[in-house]
């Protein structure tokens, strides 16, 4: 039975699709059987794989029943890294999904089917807690959540802990914290210190020893479609997705 | 009779709120009355310039019509800069908008008695094409988008457009483009200057000669609560966001 790990957090642009995109290819890089969902009506974690979504065969049309998981399952470049692909014309999604029956276990229903198939599922998030994320943290064994080092990507921090902690009460009581993540960080300005004191401070062993430094090859290897194992191995990118996946796969071997 | 101007970009991260901010402050520093109003659940716009909002009279307050515009209207240390201000606590509010009658013209209807108190009203939005984003399309005049020189920042942009298009045609037909703006840009790497060209291939004399760089101080500044203007008047960050309300004012004068 595999392990559904969501990447979320409501603050814009700090580093969630680079995050599920890297760390779902460098864990298949491991052989570990893997899935990315892109639960992103933006579907930049598609292209950043190079995948091109059919516009009816995404990830809106399994919320909404008309097609199962498996049958909007495709095929990325990576062996052992399979994804379901979103589509930029579901923008409009989470209004109409406010009216559906269940409204936030649409996701985890539609997943149950396959999960048996992988070791881990890595899903994608728009930057919100509106329903599609809500459906994603419904649907999870646990939630990895990237923090920007900036000053802004701290105060909406613990209102994605009191909904984290809602879900756990009324949808999903096995909901874990996988670890929170640090991202864009640059050794040489003060504020990215300051930022790193405050996290650890503030959630203590849940941070991961990994940081992620600002690295431009990571925001350049999307516009080729590939990960930034296969895009630029050596690069410090690459080095740290790996040693997040390492460190992601030595604590599952814990439990 | 003020201008509105909304910030607008469902991509996260790309300097929406930097810009909400930046532009109001300079224009207010033109002696300009300028109203900035954070219609962000985030409320980074509302920290950003030192306000600590009351958490019963916010932009939701005004949005559910408990409160009028004018009584949650409070002023900031900057002379003619006034402020709506947002809390953390209205993440879950789009969803309960869906129900409310007329749901797209709340924030329209609530600015209309006091449009004519400022020459220029600027609203900042969240990273999403909701409810909330929809309510400013629908009480603007124009709407500014910032574009992060980054690969990820291009795709959505025909999305944006549909969804003005869209406001356009049904909710609000004066609705134009008052430009796009270059945001975070390093002149050191070669995809910043690959978007640079992308952007204003496509949207030619809509894009702003302004650019505003990638400059710390302006992450910075939001940590003090200050308007880059106030924290460092003489950074490159206050140059450019000086430069893009000059650019606006003169704009203006010309219609
Ligand atoms: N460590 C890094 N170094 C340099 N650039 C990065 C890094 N991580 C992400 N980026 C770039 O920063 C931008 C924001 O990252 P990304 O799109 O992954 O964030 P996000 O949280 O998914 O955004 P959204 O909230 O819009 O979904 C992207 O252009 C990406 O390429
Ligand atoms: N020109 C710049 N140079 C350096 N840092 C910047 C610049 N513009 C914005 N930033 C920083 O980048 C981060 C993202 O900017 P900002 O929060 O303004 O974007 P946003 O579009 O409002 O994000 P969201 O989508 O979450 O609302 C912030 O931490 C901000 O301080
Ligand atoms: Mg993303
Ligand atoms: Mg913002």
């Amino acid at each position: 039975m595999g392990k559904t790990i969501v990447i979320a957090n409501q603050k814009g642009g700090v580093g969630k699709t680079t995050t599920a995109i890297n760390l779902s290819a460098c864990i298949a890089a491991a052989e570990k059987r893997t899935l990315l969902i892109d639960n992103d009506p933006q579907a930049n974690a598609t292209s950043g794989v190079g995948v091109t979504a059919n516009e009816k065969s995404t990830i809106y049309e399994t919320l909404v029943g008309e097609k199962n998981a498996q049958e909007v399952t495709v095929e990325t470049q990576m062996p052992f890294l399979s994804m379901i692909p979103s589509h930029i014309n579901l923008v409009g999604a989470e209004i109409e999904l406010v009216e559906l029956e269940n409204r936030e276990r649409l996701l985890s229903k539609a997943l149950d089917p396959i999960r048996d198939k992988y070791d881990f599922i890595i899903i994608d998030c728009p930057p919100s807690l509106g329903l599609l994320t809500l459906n994603a943290l419904s649907a999870a064994d646990s939630v990895l959540i990237p923090v920007q080092c900036e000053y802004f990507a701290l105060e909406g921090l613990g209102q994605l802990f009191n909904t984290i902690n809602m879900v756990k009460k009324t949808l999903n009581p096995n909901l874990d914290i996988e670890g929170v993540l640090l991202t864009m960080y640059d050794s040489r300005l003060k504020l990215s210190h300051q930022i790193v004191d405050e996290v650890k401070r503030y959630f203590g062993a849940k941070v991961f020893k990994t940081i992620v430094s600002r690295n431009i090859r990571l925001s350049e290897a999307p516009s080729f479609g590939q990960p930034i194992i296969l895009y630029d191995a050596i690069s410090s990118g690459a080095r740290h997705y790996m040693g997040l996946a390492k460190e992601i796969l030595a604590n599952d071997s814990l439990l």
